[in-house]
């Protein structure tokens, strides 16, 4: 008769399912559903409305703990590196920010650090030509650290407000590619001090578990310090994103939610959550 | 892994005779666990269970003396079979040449990488393939290809941003044909599943071309969705198999599971890698494996 609250059987199954197909995992959600009966008295947790309720907010004030905005004025110029697994939507989601923040008056430039994969440099260009920016590249099999030195040392001598540079998608389970990386960030480092300011961390939202394991490596290797979640205009709802800001304590920057160039929203943890349980 | 989870639960059971119903229930309480974290979907976890249950409570498992080695033979047997362990899954070009070979998913999936593997792979097979970029939207897709059969001596048809996809397809079978290319292959661009227009302009494609395979290209780190988007592409194409991608991470792969379960199509094929030649052949039990952990 402690009053301990404990959501009925039924229920619970129907809340695992929700958070479970939404790739959240088994962890978070059991950690969301303790946090939930630890909030409620006995007779509370009975009510379903009651208990659903109680658990959008525990979610939204989990993503809200973790939220801090990009502060677009703290370096000029801004270096910005986007890193992430194949296919996720980098060199996409450059594209996008290239032309919000050059609507908003920013002077950007774009490196095009992928000297690997078959025209890649040519995808970022197109990006570049749409939003009128300047894009550095080499020739496809150049040291990707040459472009980023290039692209950085372009950026302040033009006086660019943002350096945006792409680099090649990766397994984070390839260390000589990860190494690539913290070389790249070497370089950045050296000739910007301060720099990369900001270490984009681009995750798509139709992967599963794997997404909490790529922000784990990656935030070791390069010090991810934000999160762009792609691909949130089709089905899959990209909850991994709370059990990575749990674990990790990673915000989420911005959402895509399509292939266009203004197919990009600032993130709100209630639209997110409230979107999760529809 | 799924041998120490059982040794745990089973352990309590030493010492204390029989086995009974609740302890094999628990054990599979483990597996359902396991192949959640494996991203196998939660409708088809629940069907997998319910059907690995009946073989698990049988007399064999209860009057073993190795219960959960007995559990997982059940377990491990059932999930390859389920993955197509025994069927055929090697590509069906048995038809009159130029043999359209079609490949469609979600963006990013690894469509045109696996054009260029596959490619690759006929060419070393004594075929003459041709890729046939009719991706128009992404910037520099058809680019993309040409600079990937650039890689592999492999030619590319000729196509422009501003064209039909359709016709596309349809004019590179009339050069195929009148320049004796054996096989078609279509790099179709990337679509969501509920894009009806995109999705009509596949139909196009396939009501045109009849192609002989239609692959439904993966992600082998896909989450629960594998389901929705497997579904809706085998209900508007009616696939012929699936190309499993970037196998060479360490995402489990419990998608595959899932995308079998919800469209009983084979999965023919596997990429392995970055580079062209990283394809290889589906094998079940290996993905079985890989999915338990
Ligand atoms: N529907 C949808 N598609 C997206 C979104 N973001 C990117 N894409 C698509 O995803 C595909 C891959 O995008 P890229 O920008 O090439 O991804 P990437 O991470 O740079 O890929 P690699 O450089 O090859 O690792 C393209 O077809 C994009 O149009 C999004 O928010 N929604
Ligand atoms: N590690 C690894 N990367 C792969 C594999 N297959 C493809 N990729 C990479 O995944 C990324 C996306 O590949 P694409 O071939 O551009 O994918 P796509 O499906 O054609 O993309 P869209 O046309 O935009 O839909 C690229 O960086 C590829 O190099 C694979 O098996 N393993
Ligand atoms: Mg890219
Ligand atoms: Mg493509």
């Amino acid at each position: 008769l402690s009053g301990h609250a404990r959501v009925d059987d039924d229920l619970l199954e129907e809340l695992e399912e929700v958070l479970i197909t939404a790739d959240l995992g088994m962890q978070t959600t059991r950690q969301l559903v303790a946090a939930v009966e630890e909030r409620l008295g006995r007779s509370e947790a009975a009510d379903p409305q009651l208990v659903r309720q109680v658990l959008k907010q525990e979610m939204i004030s989990r993503l809200t703990e973790v939220d801090s905005p990009l502060d677009l004025e703290q370096a000029s110029p801004l270096v910005i590196m986007v890193v992430g697994v194949n296919g996720v939507g980098k060199t996409t989601t450059i594209g996008k920010l290239a032309r919000l923040w050059t609507s908003r008056g920013k002077k950007v430039v774009l490196g095009a650090g992928d000297t690997f994969r078959a025209a890649a440099a040519e995808q970022l260009a197109i990006w570049g030509e749409r939003a009128g920016v300047d894009v550095i590249r080499h020739a496809e099999g150049a040291d990707p650290g040459a472009v980023a030195f290039d692209a950085a040392r372009a950026a302040v001598a033009r006086k660019a407000d943002i350096l945006l540079l792409d680099t090649a998608g990766r397994l984070h389970t390839k260390a000589n590619l990860m190494e690539e990386l913290k070389k790249i960030r070497r370089i950045l480092e050296r000739e910007i001090p301060g720099a990369p300011h900001e270490t984009l961390l681009v995750l798509d939202a139709t992967t599963g578990q794997n997404a909490l394991i790529q922000a784990r490596l990656f935030k070791e290797a390069v010090e991810v310090n934000g999160l762009v979640l792609t691909k949130l205009d089709g089905t899959a709802r990209g909850g991994i994103i709370v059990a990575i800001a749990n674990d990790l304590g990673l915000p989420v920057r911005f959402v895509g939610i399509g292939e266009g160039a203004d197919d990009l929203r600032p993130f709100d943890p209630e639209m997110f959550v409230r979107a999760l349980f529809e | 892994n799924l041998t120490e989870k059982f040794d745990t639960v089973f352990k309590k059971l030493r010492g204390r005779g029989r086995l009974s119903e609740e302890n094999i229930k628990d054990a599979l309480r483990e597996v359902r666990l396991v192949l959640l974290e494996a991203d196998v979907n939660f409708r088809v976890v629940k069907d997998f269970i319910a059907a690995v249950r009946d073989r698990a409570l049988g007399q064999d498992v209860l009057k073993s003396l190795t219960p959960a080695q007995q559990v997982i033979k059940i377990v491990r047997e059932e999930l390859a079979r389920l993955m197509g362990e025994g069927e055929a899954n090697t590509l069906d070009l048995a038809a009159r040449p130029p043999v359209p070979v079609m490949l469609c998913g979600l963006q990013g999936a690894g469509k045109t990488t696996t054009c260029g593997k596959l490619a690759l792979s006929l060419r070393r097979q004594k075929r003459n393939p041709l890729l046939v970029p009719a991706d128009i939207y992404r910037p520099a897709a058809i680019e993309q290809l040409k600079t990937v059969g650039r890689q592999i001596n492999v030619e590319v048809f000729d196509s422009q941003p501003g064209q039909d996809p359709v016709k596309i397809c349809e004019a590179a079978r009339a050069y195929a044909e009148l320049n004796g290319f054996d096989t078609l292959i279509l790099d179709t661009a990337g679509r969501l599943h509920i894009d009806s227009e995109l999705m009509q302009e596949l139909v196009r494609i396939r009501d045109s071309l009849e192609p002989r395979e239609i692959l439904f290209v993966a992600d082998a780190m896909t989450g629960q969705d594998a389901v929705n988007v497997a579904e809706s592409f085998n209900q508007v194409l009616d696939i012929s198999g699936v190309i499993l991608t970037k196998l060479d991470g360490d995402a489990r792969g419990g998608a595959a599971l899932s995308i079998r379960a919800v469209t009983g199509k084979p999965i023919k094929l596997v990429g392995m890698g970055e580079k062209l030649d990283a394809l290889e052949v589906f094998h079940p039990d290996r993905m079985a494996q890989r999915i338990l952990g």
